[in-house]
């Protein structure tokens, strides 16, 4: 079976700190994702924001990205084992992280959803 | 291991179609999960509301709980068998679902993010 958050993530939906709310739910809509992680023009980690982010926007009338992002975000490397990745899963009760190297540049997204649906032992 | 959905779900958040989005949002965000299923005065499933659902009212301008739910629902019961409910969160792209009894009424919700931090082998 597979190992390795290499063997396992795939491209992340981006965004820029300075974007507007209304064009980041759009993002979110248009590719039936939940995540969306916040870069700089280098492509280094800035934040995550998720449609639970955006939730939180309706629920207490906030209109920039900026005011609801997650800045304190929980990442992991490829090299990193499966288990290690369901460990800071749980430990955070987050549903996905991004993957990033060694410089915090971002190489894609790994989800609690995806470990389900590609792992999943057969019947 | 576990084997049914029986051992598994947990208590679902619940809201009726006439609530305003608002008062889900701040449900959601206060309990920290992301779906919340749409019942009648007597428990029985009306639809689901995600905070996919509501990032999608802040993409268009949408108000009401009645426009942005989701109506046909894929739910499960409590003697499917894990598998089954991993083959049905594959097949139609969702992350949770409502756990119903014969006549429609919701007993809980069961999740791939439940799947994961409760099923996941110790290393
Ligand atoms: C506590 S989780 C619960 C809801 C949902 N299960 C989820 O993970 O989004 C929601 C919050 O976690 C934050 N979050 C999600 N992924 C994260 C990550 N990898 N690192 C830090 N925070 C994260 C989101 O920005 C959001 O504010
Ligand atoms: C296609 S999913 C993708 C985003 C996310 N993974 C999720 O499941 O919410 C988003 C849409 O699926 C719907 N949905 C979520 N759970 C569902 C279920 N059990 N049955 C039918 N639709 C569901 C939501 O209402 C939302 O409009």
């Amino acid at each position: 079976g597979i190992s390795f958050v290499k063997e396992l993530f795939k491209d992340a939906l981006t965004c820029q700190l300075e974007d507007d709310l209304e064009s980041v739910a759009k993002l979110i809509v248009a590719n039936n994702e939940d995540h969306v992680v916040v870069v700089d023009d280098h492509l280094i980690l800035q934040g995550i924001l998720t449609s639970f982010d955006i939730t939180k926007a309706v629920a207490y009338s906030k209109r920039k990205v900026s005011e609801i992002v997650t800045r304190k975000v929980v990442s992991v490397t490829p090299e990193e084992t499966i288990y290690e990745l369901i460990g800071k899963l749980k430990k955070y009760n987050i549903s996905a992280m991004p993957v990033v190297d060694n410089n915090g540049k971002v190489l894609g997204i790994v989800s609690a959803d995806m470990l389900v649906k590609d792992l999943a032992p057969k019947p």
